[in-house]
């Protein structure tokens, strides 16, 4: 394709990044600084805070579906949980905006849904966060690093490695349009196991990645080797998510208390 | 298919907000 095709090409995947996500990085990033008119985030740095925040404070229903619990470690578990399912379908509404997404077999979409919606939850989800802590709540709420980290075991080690890794992430200083770009871009990766039609996956990617590239250097002239930069970004996000599932698989043994959403017992089951 | 009931369901559907 050509440059104006790519560009175009940039433009709506942008916009439906825009449209179907409902965090942007643009408005997280003045609800961190302090920017906004609205409200500051409520804090939640302890089991009181946490209650509190539980008692329509920050959220107005407790995490549907998910059985009451008293244990701290599990229900930030849960909430957890009902973050990513959200997500994951705000991820489909936009990959089926995504052009080629569509025209894939409903298999392929499937395998791609399935492999591809925790990497890129794990590359928004820096947008949200600070080395102190993340934004949860659509912004109403902010937990922060340290209590998290204070959780017991195996639910302390739930956050910390996604925020090590947005530290890293987060000095790019990528743009909801280039995370759009990017994010579109883990979706249509050609080398899922199990995917029918690999050819036609990789056409669409490689189509993404040099409108990726085309844009970043537009919108980045200054920095040369943030594409290759990139790259490597998706590899360590692979590597994220296999021991998140891992982690997941953890839990559901050792925790047998707990339990995990239909959706996401089908996007973990036999993945890695 | 069945394996992956739900995620079928959300590419299907657009209004659906599946039962969450």
């Amino acid at each position: 394709p050509g440059g104006s095709d790519l560009k175009t090409l940039a433009k709506q995947v942008n916009t439906a990044y825009l449209k179907n996500l409902s965090m942007t990085k643009k408005r997280a990033r003045s609800i961190l600084s302090g920017k906004t008119s609205s409200t500051s985030p409520f804090v939640i740095y302890d089991v009181d805070t946490l209650w509190k925040a539980e008692s329509g404070l920050v959220w107005s229903q407790l995490a549907p579906g998910a059985p009451l619990t008293k244990e701290i470690g599990v229900h930030v578990f849960y909430r957890c949980q009902c973050t990513t399912v959200e997500t994951v379908r705000e991820l489909t509404e936009f990959a089926k905006c995504i052009p080629g997404f569509v025209d894939l077999f409903l298999n392929d979409q499937v395998t791609l849904l399935k492999y591809g919606v925790h990497e890129a939850i794990f590359a928004m989800l820096p947008s949200l966060m600070n080395k102190d802590g993340l934004l949860v709540a659509n912004g109403k709420g902010f937990v922060t690093r340290e209590f998290l980290r204070s959780l017991r075991k195996p639910f302390s080690e739930i956050m910390e490695p996604k925020f090590e890794f947005a530290v890293k992430f987060n000095a790019l200083e990528l743009d909801d349009s280039d995370l759009a770009l990017f994010v579109a871009a883990i979706i249509l990766c050609g080398d899922r196991p199990g995917l029918m039609n690999v050819k036609q996956v990789e056409q669409s990617q490689d189509n993404i990645l040099q409108a990726l590239d085309l844009h970043l250097q537009a919108n980045h002239s200054d920095s040369v080797y943030l594409f290759p930069k990139l790259l490597q970004k998706m590899a360590d996000l692979r590597q994220l998510v296999t021991e998140n599932a891992q982690l997941v698989q953890k839990i559901k043994k050792t925790e047998s208390e707990t339990s995990l959403h239909p959706l996401l017992q089908e996007i973990y089951k036999d993945m890695y | 298919k069945e394996k992956h009931k739900i995620l079928h369901q959300l590419l299907q559907n657009s209004t659906s907000p599946v039962d969450l």
